[in-house]
């Protein structure tokens, strides 16, 4: 399951 | 990474050197909201648990990550140790179970998965959003802040404001939103338009930042 978009952001 | 998230964070670390600098250089915390500072602690506490245990996405975000938790925990630090007579708690008035109570709601109806690391990531986004209240409620109280103190409330105000451009970005690059994040950074954003039209209006032209009476 791919990470939830906003995960990868500050 | 685009342009308006990368400029985006550069503002949020410019608005904490920008706060740093006003307390180092005026050796006051005053027009400081000890809890809305205590309400980022809480919100880098919450969200950078990725740290551990979340996936590695880059060294950028690791050590932004870091910057971000090491220096809100300095600010309390010199808020209610170094400067402390500086702090004025009596101005300091806003009810924090007003917004944490809500939070945790919020976070256990919308969340990505109902474990605790991703309660406590919806919780962070969620308690971001309203995490300015208290100074912005402080504000209001005293009715003017030092241009600095603008200057900080700005730079802050248009780090979530940017990550909207980047969002729609995104959402045309990779083809899919989060809904969580871009609700909540609207409502963040929304929180800032008054304090936005005062400061272009009055502080950039050089005038004392007073709300009108």
């Amino acid at each position: 399951q791919p990470q939830p978009q906003a995960h990868d952001e500050l | 990474m685009n342009i308006f998230r990368l400029i985006g964070d550069l503002s949020h670390l410019a608005s904490i050197f920008i706060l740093l600098h006003k307390i180092q250089t005026t050796r006051s915390c005053r027009g400081i909201s000890f809890k809305t500072q205590a309400l980022y602690v809480t919100v880098f506490a919450t969200r950078y648990l990725d740290l551990i245990f979340g996936e590695f996405v880059s060294v950028y975000n690791v050590i932004m990550k870091l910057f971000f938790l090491g220096s809100s925990c300095y600010i309390l630090y010199l808020m209610k140790m170094k400067y402390k007579p500086t702090n004025d708690p009596s101005i300091d008035t806003f009810r924090l179970e007003y917004l944490l109570g809500p939070c945790t709601v919020l976070a256990l109806i919308f969340n990505f998965s109902f474990t605790p690391v991703e309660i406590l990531w919806s919780f962070s986004i969620f308690l971001e959003a309203v995490a300015i209240l208290p100074q912005l409620f402080m504000l209001q109280r005293t009715g003017e802040a030092e241009a600095i103190t603008t200057h900080y409330l700005a730079a802050l105000g248009a780090y979530r404001a940017l990550y909207i451009p980047n969002w729609i970005y995104r959402y045309y690059t990779e083809g899919s939103w989060d809904p969580i994040a871009v609700l909540a950074g609207l409502v963040q954003t929304g929180l800032y338009l008054d304090f936005f039209y005062i400061y272009v209006t009055k502080v950039l032209q050089g005038q004392k930042f007073e709300l009108p009476a």
